[in-house]
């Protein structure tokens, strides 16, 4: 099973 | 005061299609550097960083930092109504909530100008710090189009896997399985029919296919795609645009539970 990341699991907000 | 006047105008028609899919509205915003745009998918699990340098404008006035909001359909409908050898200028005053696209023809015979309005978009900008790839390849836009598109009548996600051997596209779906295997080939006649494999070491990664799919909106950009991959990291496919800069697509890849 799998699930979809998150882009902000991986870069910051600036 | 922001003109930016661009001879190829179906360029900026050509950047719109490669992103309308994925972003429904957007800040574009306009410094020194150039005209350049981040923006996420609704569900952040993609994100599309778009720069067009100043210097690929024939005329770039940009006298303070600007951004403004834009809802790409919109914009599409505008841009849509110049001519493919038309000249695009974007215009827009300090204050104003609109910008101006005037479309010249070739000869000059024919000048129009679409006003559209700006809208309020907070956008959420993501630090994307420089990154060492484990692997990088470089392919035909087109073969990389044509994978995608194939290997989503089959399943929902791709398994994209480097090793000296290449670079392995693998999916599964109810009715069966399938692979696709690129080797490195260096020996075409053209250098952008390619496929060039730059590995530090193996990697393997799982991503849905249906936003790969909206990246290759983009193939009309660039005869070629770059796609960089580190486990633990967002993929990278890039498009570049001659003499222009580029349009980047991120996308989070799936975490095995």
């Amino acid at each position: 099973k799998s699930s979809q990341g998150r882009l902000e699991s991986f870069f910051k907000p600036m | 005061m922001l003109e930016l006047r661009l001879v190829q105008g179906s360029l900026l028609k050509k950047v719109l299609d490669a992103m309308r899919e994925l972003v429904n509205d957007a800040n574009f915003d306009c410094s020194a550097t150039g005209f350049s745009l981040q923006a996420m998918d609704s569900s952040h699990v993609a994100l599309v960083a778009l720069l067009l340098r100043s210097e690929g404008f024939e005329h770039y006035r940009c006298d303070r930092n600007l951004s403004m909001g834009m809802n790409l359909n919109n914009m599409s409908k505008m841009l849509r109504c110049a001519g493919n050898d038309d000249i695009i200028t974007i215009k827009a005053d300090d204050g104003t909530d609109s910008v101006t696209f005037m479309f010249e023809s070739p000869n000059q015979d024919k000048i129009a100008d679409f006003e559209m309005k700006l809208m309020d978009i907070d956008s959420e900008h993501l630090g994307i710090p420089d990154a060492e790839y484990q692997a990088i390849v470089r392919m035909p836009s087109s073969e990389f189009a044509r994978i995608c598109k194939d290997l989503s009548s089959i399943g929902d996600t791709v398994v994209i896997s480097v090793t000296k051997e290449g670079v392995k596209f693998s999916t599964a779906g109810d009715i069966g399985t399938a692979n696709i295997v690129c080797r490195q080939n260096k020996t075409v006649d053209k250098p952008e029919e390619a496929t060039i494999i730059e590995m530090q070491e193996p990697v393997s990664l799982t991503f849905a296919l249906r936003y790969l799919n909206s990246f290759t909106k983009a193939t009309p950009l660039s005869d070629t795609v770059t796609i960089s991959l580190s486990s633990e990291l967002p993929v990278v496919v890039e498009y570049k645009i001659a003499e222009m800069g580029y349009i980047r697509y991120y996308l989070a890849p799936k975490i095995e539970e």
